[in-house]
């Protein structure tokens, strides 16, 4: 399962 | 966070801020681009929809509603502000937006993470925020004598995207398994849409001449 990078950016 | 993101976000506020004085100050819009401005309320309002189920910090909640409250701002200038709106000249503004929003929308159909309706709404905000700038750049080779602001805020808003370059370089050396490819090829390719505006922006301020693109 690919994990998805934290949306932490603006 | 590193410094380079928070230069960065400041950076980014700053060219709003400085894009709505000169439009509040001189109460002309004169050589903005609505088209750039309802690209970017898009992008803000499709990226920014976690708004409503997740939380990272309150420096981010506070950051997301000032940009989407900001560019709904500057449109609202432009279109109905009694004196803003007649400087408006729509005749120059003549970008076809949709020509950028449906290649978007259709890659982010297609390339994405996850299909599901908030994450291909996010990637698509990250497409269309890397060419939102098109409209203003054409705008502003088509403008004569570029005002100063408004070449400021264009110059701001590509050293945003150029310290979110820095930015990522940072956390690639700093922090294991960060990657994130859709966001640093789309934010690579949108910080290269302003090279040439660079080179003249830096030409003009070094000659101390009012900058205009060439067409």
């Amino acid at each position: 399962v690919e994990v998805q990078p934290p949306k932490d950016e603006l | 966070m590193n410094i380079f993101r928070f230069a960065g976000d400041m950076t980014h506020l700053l060219s709003i801020i400085v894009l709505l004085l000169k439009i509040n100050a001189t109460k002309s819009c004169a050589g903005v681009s609505l088209k750039t401005q309802e690209l970017y309320l898009l992008v803000f309002v499709t990226r920014y929809l976690d708004l409503l189920y997740s939380y990272i910090s309150l420096y981010n909640t506070f950051m997301k509603l000032f940009f989407i409250c900001s560019s709904g701002c500057v449109i609202w200038y432009i279109r109905e502000h009694k004196t803003v709106s007649q400087t408006y000249d729509s005749a120059q503004d003549t970008f076809r937006v949709l020509f950028l929003a449906c290649p978007c929308m259709i890659l982010a159909l297609t390339v994405n993470h996850d299909f599901t309706v908030t994450e291909v709404l996010w990637t698509f905000s990250i497409y269309l925020e890397a060419v939102a700038i098109l409209p203003q750049l054409v705008l502003l080779q088509r403008t004569k004598n570029v005002d100063t602001l408004t070449g400021n805020y264009v110059f701001l808003l590509g050293g945003y995207r150029a310290l979110y370059l820095l930015n990522w370089i940072y956390r690639i050396l700093t922090e294991p398994g960060y990657r994130q490819w859709i966001v640093w090829i789309s934010g690579t390719i949108q910080t290269a849409i302003y090279c040439d505006f660079f080179y003249y922006y830096i030409k003009s301020w070094r000659n101390n001449e009012r900058l205009s693109l060439p067409s």
